[in-house]
């Protein structure tokens, strides 16, 4: 683990007092290239190298604790500092009805499971949920979400493979209001950031929406690329939020870092696993012990 | 008296730039640049465009097994089980081979595996009306083994080429689900001798180092025959098959570059490291 591999390396600075530019190069070597096995981007891992040595220096090399624990603290902390605090992850619900949810990301990454399980959650918090299927694209994705609706006993739009996702998330929303429902949650299809025409037509349904959240779905899994997707996703969209799907692996999550890191915006919530009740709100401190392995 | 020869502070950082950047990883990255250090002489390793070459030669000998496409035509019928983790892009690369097979004449059989997740069999039958391909299917919830087995003997006696049996997706951290597919494994051989003849990893080119684990996980489970290596048509470069190939010795089959029918190339190793250096 990283603390046993810095307990190794701070061994040699017994007896130094403080922490300097000399003494902790191999502490963050260390840090380094446990950040990079966590999959956190390469350029992120720079930065975050750069601060942690900035922050580190000339630190009293604290006599409670030794210092390959005190460092790691110090490491520990300024991820956990960079991942988030905890008070802006909620949901941003306190709007007039019906407040919509535009869920978007990679294909694959488990937008359509993660829809479900949010309006299982709003369901459970005594909301009214609607689900609209807006991938008129993937073989059987309308009928995916609707299987998941059924499941859970929330009301879903009716969506045709021929209708245009614009045309059938304006009819949802208009449909939604008229029957008091409180909150809408719009599934779209998996798309790539690099896909002009893809990227145009979600942010005309961004435009027909003007949702509240426009929730970024990523899998914990993801590599080096998690930053230019969420840049390009960011970019065309603001984003207000992340959702790390599949975090009940044991993938060291680390694109989570560097989501955040290029986008500014927080992870609100996690997806551990596939049935409708695994959603979990975001820890930072719970991803930043993972991610630092 | 000279020291060890290595490579300039400059080339070195350039190439960990590249190499991170693809999801190369960084014990298969050291692992290149020694090896690069120890062929080259002092002065080539200086020299950028040198350095790149031998790179570029080192990464095509541990990702070229010789062996792209599977010889469907060894077996009759050639039983094919697709595995991996969730949302990789099993079903998809299972229509687009079934459609490759029709092209050249076969007579293919899609076995919906996946009877957990919602709309799964219903995702399959798109694929399989797309690909003029037979499909056996079973009740939701019903056990895998089961509708596989029923397949597997339903393209026996109607004579079929090949077989392409879809699973649900799964974590290679779940115990449970993982002894699923060493059961749907067994089931096939009680159904038909010798089969599956090929197990086929699907591996999602986003994916970072924990690919590896899953290749792994899976191969120790399954022991695993090929890869398919999916939306490469992204920015993601799949640099994880490197380490994969070279540790687990598992040829990579097939590469996904898009999500329509005719969007599967056959691995060429070649044009897949020029692609991590473009
Ligand atoms: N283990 C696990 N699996 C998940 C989780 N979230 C989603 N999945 C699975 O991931 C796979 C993909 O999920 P989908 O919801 O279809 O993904 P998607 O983003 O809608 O896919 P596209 O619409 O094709 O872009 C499915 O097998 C889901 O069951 C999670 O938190 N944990
Ligand atoms: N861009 C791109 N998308 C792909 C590719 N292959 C598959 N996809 C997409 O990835 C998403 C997931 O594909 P599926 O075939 O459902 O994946 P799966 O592994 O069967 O998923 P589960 O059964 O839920 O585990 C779909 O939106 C596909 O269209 C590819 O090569 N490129
Ligand atoms: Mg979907
Ligand atoms: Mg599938």
């Amino acid at each position: 683990s990283l603390t046993s591999k810095l307990e190794e390396t701070f061994r040699k600075l017994r007896g130094q007092g403080k922490l300097n530019e000399k003494n902790i190069q191999d502490a963050l070597k260390d840090v380094r290239m446990s950040l990079l096995e966590a999959d956190v981007n390469f350029k992120v891992v720079k930065q975050f190298i750069q601060d942690i040595s900035e922050r580190s220096i000339g630190t009293e090399v604290m006599k409670s604790l030794t210092p390959g624990q005190q460092f790691i603290k110090i490491v520990h902390d300024e991820m956990i500092r960079l991942l988030g605090s905890e008070e802006d992850t909620a949901l941003d619900l306190a709007h007039k009805p019906p407040v919509v949810i535009m869920v978007v990301g990679l294909q694959g990454s488990g937008k359509t499971t993660t829809c479900g399980k949010m309006a299982y959650m709003l369901k459970k918090q005594k909301r009214r949920p609607y689900l609209v299927p807006a991938d008129v694209y993937r073989p059987a994705a309308i009928s995916q979400l609707k299987t998941l609706a059924k499941q859970i006993g929330v009301d879903v739009w009716d969506t045709n493979p021929e209708d245009d996702p614009v045309d059938v998330v304006e009819a949802a929303l208009s449909y939604a209001r008229k029957n008091g429902y409180d909150t809408l949650i719009v599934d779209t299809a998996g798309r790539l950031h690099i896909d002009e025409d893809m990227m145009a037509e979600i942010t005309d349904i961004k435009e027909a929406l003007d949702p509240k959240e426009i929730l970024f779905v990523a899998d914990a899994m993801t590599g080096q690329d998690a930053v230019q997707v969420a840049k390009t996703f960011n970019d065309h969209l603001s984003i207000t939020g992340v959702v790390l799907t599949k975090m009940d692996g044991d993938a060291r999550g680390g694109a989570a870092l560097s989501i955040r890191s290029v986008t500014g915006k927080p992870v609100k919530l996690v997806g551990m696993g596939e049935k409708v009740d695994r959603l979990e709100r975001f820890y930072p401190d719970r991803i930043a012990s993972r991610i630092l392995g | 008296l000279l020291g060890k020869k290595t490579l300039s502070k400059d080339i070195l950082e350039e190439l960990e730039t590249i190499l991170f950047s693809a999801d190369v990883g960084t014990k298969t990255t050291q692992a290149l640049l020694r090896v690069i250090e120890e062929k080259l002489g002092r002065s080539e390793l200086k020299d950028n465009d040198t350095v790149r070459e031998a790179l570029k030669d080192e990464i095509y000998k541990m990702i070229n097994l010789g062996e792209s496409e599977y010889k469907y035509e060894k077996h009759k019928p050639c039983v094919i089980m697709i595995v991996g983790v969730n949302g990789v892009g099993k079903t998809t690369t299972i229509g687009k081979i079934a459609a490759r097979l029709n092209q050249k004449g076969k007579k293919v059989m899609l076995a919906a595996g996946d009877t957990f997740r919602a709309a799964a069999d219903e995702q399959l039958e798109v694929w399989s009306k797309r690909s003029d391909a037979m499909l056996v299917r079973g009740q939701p919830g019903q056990d895998p083994s089961s509708v596989i087995f029923d397949a597997v003997k339903s393209g026996v006696a109607r004579d079929v080429d090949v077989i392409l049996a879809d699973t649900a997706g799964r974590l290679h951290t779940q115990q449970n689900l993982m002894e699923e597919l060493k059961k749907v494994r067994r089931t096939m051989e009680k159904a038909h001798e010798g089969t599956p003849h090929e197990i086929l990893l699907v591996l999602d080119a986003t994916i970072g180092q924990n690919a590896v684990n899953q290749a792994k996980e899976f191969n120790d489970a399954l022991g695993l025959t090929g890869i398919a290596l999916t939306k490469l048509d992204g920015t993601a470069k799949g640099g994880i098959i490197i380490a994969i190939t070279n540790e687990l010795k598992i040829p990579v089959r097939y590469v996904g570059v898009g999500e329509h029918i005719d969007e599967l190339k056959i691995f060429d190793p070649s044009e897949f490291v020029e692609a991590l250096f473009s």
